[in-house]
């Protein structure tokens, strides 16, 4: 769980790195806007009970950083570095992800209360909303080494978070269905991005598929 | 499901 943890403080600091490499270069080549604003959604639904209970300063401290972070990314996207930022590659239609995701949050939840729908609405979306930057990727056949970086960490903690869960379930008898199936389908949605970036961005290849 | 898992997880 610890380890999870990490790996998802471990994905924020390589995005924050890849906003500063931006600052230094000006650039956001290759980084979908939509991806980025479906993050935002995702944790701005997932984190409202941050008014309503405490766990520790640690899961509150995080959660605004989380929020905090994906804000940032998409200001410096859409605002300061619109410039630079490749909106006619960024062409996936996200109604498509959004419209099924929230129909499904309403019929399928542990309990059906505003607070509970909102975070399965988040828990649903965070397993598909890399898809825009997938689409982005597999369209322009290319990808900065820099956002394979914060792609693949961006998927290794989901997929950690699959080993918390099995060792929770094991020890704890604790397991919440919906985060399983969610984390199972957001990893598998990265698979063929955790091949792609073994065998070719390890290999210190820059990230290009075939035409 | 009667019951909502914590949400001690972020």
């Amino acid at each position: 769980r610890l380890l999870g943890q990490l790996f998802e403080m471990y994905q924020f600091i390589v995005r924050l790195l890849f906003i500063f490499s931006s600052l230094c270069f000006f650039s956001l080549t290759g980084i979908s806007g939509k991806s980025q604003i479906l993050f935002a959604l995702v944790f701005t639904t997932r984190y409202l009970d941050l008014f309503t209970i405490f766990i520790s300063l640690y899961n509150s401290s995080m959660k605004i950083i989380y929020i905090g972070c994906a804000y940032a990314t998409v200001y410096l996207i859409y605002m300061k570095f619109k410039a630079t930022y490749d909106g006619n590659h960024d062409t996936f239609r996200v109604e498509f992800l959004v419209v099924p995701v929230g129909g499904l949050s309403f019929l399928v939840n542990h309990d059906f209360s505003p607070l509970e729908i909102l975070w399965t609405f988040s828990i649903y979306l965070e397993s598909v909303a890399i898809l825009p930057q997938l689409f982005m990727i597999s369209k322009t056949g290319e990808a900065e080494t820099i956002t394979t970086h914060y792609l693949f960490f961006l998927g290794l903690y989901r997929a950690l978070y699959l080993v918390n869960w099995f060792w929770r379930y094991y020890f704890e008898g604790f397991f919440d269905l919906i985060a399983i199936v969610a984390g199972v389908v957001q990893t598998i949605l990265y698979c063929d991005f955790f091949y792609l970036y073994v065998t070719k961005v390890l290999k210190g290849k820059k990230l290009s598929l075939p035409a | 499901e009667d019951t909502v898992p914590e949400k001690d997880e972020l």
